[in-house]
């Protein structure tokens, strides 16, 4: 059961979903498994939705592995899933979160990518669809957006790692999360996890223009590095995807923003300088538990500020 | 499966205008798998080199005067222990 299950190291996919059933089957009360349409090699996309009842509850949204080869990413989901199950009803702060808002935790949102690293390339970043006319097959899925697509700092080669695909969402992975937040109407705040550099970023990255609420995102953001910090002291900085790395198109948290989610972030975890995508897994729950302390108190702020 | 024996990463440190105008055409080669993007003096760039194109690139680097260290010197050493844990861990699993 999810007690014996071991946080502390990476799991191929079906472990992981199998891990999601568990969770549920632990949480039935609180924990739903939502199959929110299937992936281009046709496996099935899962959400945990975490709620404690009322219809179409203002919600956050959490979303790991967008990039396959990240895999702390989607080991941290893992643990934090568990964490937030097991602290509601014993954390004051979770409990009134989830008493008043369903948090979306997707752990595995490019599934086919995340099979491919596992099977044949470690290195894999995007989706596996045919790019008709070439032998490259995939897209990358966060530049695959309906946010300045096409733009600077994504490419039209289907060979590059950053491709943007012939439209956007032309990936059904992305078509799968977009048609989910369109259908439900009320997401607050829109949470993308990626690794590695230790940052959290708000919108925009297709321009370097500063959003309407780029002081209290920056803020948010600052105090919310600020928890993360506080337990290893893992150097993070704040700021827009544009002026922080570069200019980047068609990510998921400028199309999130632009359709009114306010509190857009993207997180990139850690790496301790050293590794990259080959954190050593004894690195896991250190980065999931500073990555909860962060996610908690955005996710604090976003019931304590309806909008 | 894909092998990375021999495969190295490089965190590059470009100092100046002139730098990151070069490694910007370095991102055109598409052999070269950039881990972290944006080049900028405030933050180190990450990259992974084929082990056959190692000896250019660095001769590269050097050339043109960019500092640059070696981050994980054989990307298939790391891949391996990785996979070894695992296997051990699902072992331990069941």
């Amino acid at each position: 059961n999810a007690k014996i299950f071991d946080f502390a190291a990476y799991h191929d996919l079906d472990t992981i979903y199998s891990f999601m059933d568990t969770l549920v089957a632990s949480h039935p009360n609180l924990i739903s498994k939502i199959n929110i349409g299937n992936s281009y090699e046709n496996r099935p996309m899962y959400a945990l939705k975490f709620s404690t009842g009322g219809e179409n509850r203002p919600a956050i949204w959490i979303d790991a592995g967008i990039h396959a080869r990240e895999w702390v990413t989607q080991a941290s989901a893992v643990w934090i899933a568990n964490k937030m199950a097991s602290d509601y009803g014993v954390d004051p702060s979770v409990t009134s979160l989830l008493g008043q808002m369903d948090v979306y935790l997707m752990i595995v949102t490019n599934p086919d990518g995340y099979s491919f690293t596992h099977t044949d390339n470690r290195m894999w970043r995007k989706t596996r669809s045919v790019n008709p006319g070439s032998s490259c097959r995939g897209t990358d899925p966060n530049r695959n957006w309906d946010a300045g697509f096409g733009g600077p700092g994504a490419s039209k080669n289907p060979c590059s790692d950053s491709y943007h695909g012939p439209y956007a969402h032309s990936e059904v992975e992305v078509k799968n999360v977009v048609d989910l937040i369109k259908g439900h109407g009320n997401f607050k705040s829109f949470i993308s996890i990626h690794s590695y550099s230790q940052l959290l970023m708000y919108p925009y990255g297709y321009t370097c223009t500063n959003i309407p609420d780029q002081s209290e995102l920056h803020a948010v953001g600052t105090a919310a590095i600020k928890e993360l910090m506080s337990l290893y002291n893992t150097k993070y900085q704040v700021g827009s995807i544009c002026k922080i790395i570069y200019q980047a198109s068609g990510g998921s948290i400028d199309w999130t923003y632009n359709i009114g989610i306010k509190y857009s972030f993207a997180f990139e975890l850690r790496d301790t300088g050293l590794y990259g995508f080959l954190l050593p897994a004894n690195q896991i729950i250190p980065t999931a538990e500073e990555t909860w302390l962060g996610l908690k108190n955005i996710m604090e702020y976003v019931r304590d500020h309806p909008y | 499966k894909e092998l990375f024996n021999g495969d190295q990463v490089l965190r590059i440190h470009a100092e100046s205008e002139d730098h990151i105008h070069i490694l910007k055409e370095l991102d055109e080669d598409s052999g070269l798998d950039f881990w972290t993007h944006g080049f900028s003096t405030e933050r180190p760039v990450d990259v992974r080199v084929p082990h056959a194109s190692l000896y250019a690139v660095k001769d590269f680097l050097k050339e043109n005067n960019i500092p640059f260290t070696v981050m994980i010197n054989n990307v298939q050493d790391l891949l391996d222990e990785q996979k070894a844990e695992m296997v051990s861990n699902a072992e331990t699993e069941r």
